[in-house]
């Protein structure tokens, strides 16, 4: 069956980047000028370098994250953009001195709990709320 | 470099430097100010020795609930914390699987405090009837602005060895509203609960309903009074019913837990 397919031309294809293709473990997190594509990135607030671990039961730190990176048209879809950002991001192609590039930013927060004793010994288990970054995107 | 904000993946865009002291103290306060505290705590070591661990083994047990709770990214926590429901029933449990009282209060609240009994007032058989156990708490670093949504005095019970080790015990637990020098003090009827005199664990009484009278004056401390009966009315020394008081073991001493939620619609300071 191999030998009666006939060799298929490649189809002329004007390869813009897929806007909606993820990138993969093995593909280069770089947009096109080198720069990293927005995202997360791991940050490490440490009640032990605080120096609180007198007070604060647990955790001894925790995760918070923060997002950082380039909103570069195309906005691919990892970077969670909005329409609006996209559409920013297409008038600072074209007026790039007057209008900026989306940001990067969080766009889900999580929380996080801290268990440490008051003046009186008394227990306190505390809930902050938006404390931890889950996910980040173009806005 | 003991900056303690730590990346671990690339450096980072801020300058690195390292922050004299008034800076780094700054930033603390900052980061205080953010967990919603004035200052850092400086919990003091009790006269005689270490405070019970009764309580904090508790909330480290909710701490642990609350963070996984977190993990699975439920934000605001809704999804339910599997604990039982503690309250309508004696909830006899040792104390290293006592669950607090509901799923729901749990995951919605944005802060959980428990209080260690400051007093301890006993009478006993050398007194007169009727037995009473009294315990004092202080609510002054109850935070305004928030409401409270459930709360239980918790008090460990070993087994009784009297002659009525089979017996039913009723055991009520009221408010002090206001003592009185000359009669009875006037007292609110919180949670009754019955058991038997050869139980053992840990009992859970809702008092949640006291906490409408100490939001409004939280200068005083809270008082609650604990009798036990047995079916014929006959009063019981709660010592002897296997109560353990102050004089207990740290990690069995009677404590309350208060969940509290931020106040949605904050009480109004009237002009």
């Amino acid at each position: 069956a191999v030998k009666h397919l006939k060799k298929r031309q490649p189809k002329k294809t004007n390869d813009l980047p897929h806007p909606n293709k993820l990138p993969g473990i093995f593909d280069d997190i770089h947009s096109t000028d080198g720069r990293q594509v927005c995202r997360r990135h791991e940050l490490y607030v440490s009640f032990q370098d605080l120096g609180w671990l007198d007070w604060v039961i647990a955790p001894q730190g925790y995760s918070a994250y923060y997002c950082e990176g380039e909103c570069a048209f195309p906005l691919d879809s990892c970077m969670n953009a909005t329409n609006h950002a996209i559409l920013q991001s297409l008038v600072h192609l074209m007026k790039p001195e007057t209008v900026p590039k989306a940001c990067c930013a969080p766009t889900k927060l999580s929380a996080t709990s801290v268990l440490y004793y008051d003046n009186n010994n008394n227990v306190i288990l505390k809930k902050h709320r938006n404390m931890v970054v889950k996910s980040c995107g173009c806005h | 470099s003991s900056s303690f904000l730590r990346n671990h993946l690339h450096p980072s865009s801020f300058l690195q430097r390292r922050l004299s002291g008034r800076e780094k103290r700054e930033m603390q306060r900052e980061i205080l100010s953010i967990l919603g505290l004035p200052g850092r705590p400086r919990p003091k070591a009790p006269p005689g020795g270490k405070p019970p661990s009764s309580a904090p083994l508790f909330m480290l047990d909710l701490y642990h609930a609350m963070a996984s709770e977190e993990e699975d990214g439920e934000v605001g926590g809704e999804t339910e914390v599997a604990w039982s429901r503690g309250v309508s029933r004696p909830v006899l449990t040792s104390l290293s699987t006592q669950s607090p009282p509901l799923g729901r209060v749990i995951s919605h609240a944005d802060m959980v405090m428990s209080f260690v009994n400051m007093v301890e007032h006993d009478r006993d058989i050398f007194h007169q009837k009727p037995y009473w156990k009294e315990f004092r708490f202080d609510l002054t670093q109850i935070p305004t602005g928030e409401s409270v949504t459930a709360a239980e005095f918790r008090i460990y019970k070993m087994r009784s060895f009297t002659r009525h080790i089979n017996k039913t015990l009723h055991i009520s637990i009221y408010e002090i509203i206001k003592e009185q020098s000359n009669r009875e003090s006037d007292l609110f009827l919180l949670d009754i609960q019955e058991l038997r005199a050869g139980d053992e664990g840990w009992l859970v009484f809702d008092v949640t309903a006291a906490s409408n009278h100490w939001l409004l004056n939280r200068r005083n401390n809270l008082g609650l009074r604990l009798y036990v009966e047995t079916d014929d009315g006959h009063s019981v020394d709660p010592g002897l019913a296997g109560l353990l008081g102050r004089q207990g073991p740290r990690s069995k001493q009677p404590f309350m837990v208060t969940f509290f939620r931020a106040n949605q619609n904050p009480i109004r300071a009237t002009r």
